[in-house]
């Protein structure tokens, strides 16, 4: 059960000490720059677990802004490992634009990766379910968690979307 | 199994990419810098799982040097993520000195914060046995990827060393 693990991972390698961190600078983030739609942290979840690195390549409706400051932390041995967070603007179909971090959940590549590799002992067509077994155990740990649980958003993406170029952009709007 | 998710993960995400372009790093530093002992990274597995964020924590013979310069990659939305390596000054018990790129393999302290965490289904028990499958899975995956093979060298620590306050040096250095 892949997915339960990598869900675990992204808690407490990232999202337990990144979403706090995150609150404050948004906070002075609206007060000197764009002023943010939403203060949360928008995780997108593809259903077939394909995370593109940069979300213009599937909408050019999401347009990179900028990044947030980085977050220097010492972990595991590695000293000053950064963590940042990017802005994007993205354009809704009445024109209305909406401003937010957002990101792929990262360890999405590795399950759609291992799915592609005949070693890592798991398939195409359990990949789905997966994703949906990441979504729900990652639910249910941030939500337990009061320093998380309004400071992020997992919008669950269907990209079966079968030509429509901006599912994405009204997806991320409309969630 | 989660140590068997974790380590495809540490490859996928990190050392698949990472390991490669360490290689031209260490070079261009051996020119330039400090000589390096080992051009190889150098990542600890504590049985335990108990991985410090500061080795000098553990072990007062292993001094942060300096960071590597940093690789900035688009990644699943992330602009210019970053990655960097730290460099370490290790004394041996004969006052030798040895310098390389060294860390914790960071997916162990997931094991370590699930293993006490009543909700993750991980108890401590199970905690030594995941380590030695996430080595053994490593090692394997590594050592089929050409570009990955000779760059690494994967130490097990066993960390139940009572009252020895240099072990970590000394199995670094002998290993
Ligand atoms: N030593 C080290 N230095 C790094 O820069 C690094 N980046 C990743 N990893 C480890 O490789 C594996 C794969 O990473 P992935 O990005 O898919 O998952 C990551 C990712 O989804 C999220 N995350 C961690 N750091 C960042 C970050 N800087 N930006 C975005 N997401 C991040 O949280 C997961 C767990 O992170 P770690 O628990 O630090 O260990 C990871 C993981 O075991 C690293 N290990």
């Amino acid at each position: 059960n892949v997915a339960h693990g990598l869900a675990w991972s992204f808690y407490f390698g990232y999202l337990k000490f990144v979403l706090p961190d995150l609150e404050e600078k948004v906070r002075n983030y609206n007060a000197t720059r764009v002023r943010l739609s939403s203060h949360r942290l928008h995780i997108l979840l593809p259903l077939n677990a394909a995370a593109p690195n940069k979300p213009e390549d599937e909408d050019n409706h999401v347009v990179f802004h900028e990044n947030l400051p980085e977050l220097q932390l010492n972990r595991a041995g590695v000293r000053q490992r950064s963590y940042k967070n990017s802005v994007y603007k993205i354009t809704g179909h009445n024109n209305e634009t909406y401003y937010c971090a957002l990101e792929y959940a990262t360890p999405l590549q590795t399950l759609y990766l291992m799915s592609q590799d005949r070693d890592a002992g798991f398939g195409e067509k359990e990949r789905k379910e997966q994703v949906l077994l990441f979504y729900r155990t990652l639910s249910q740990i941030l939500e337990n968690d009061l320093e998380c649980r309004n400071r992020f958003r997992l919008v669950l993406i269907n990209d079966e979307h079968t030509g429509e170029p901006h599912y994405l952009s009204r997806e991320i709007i409309q969630h």
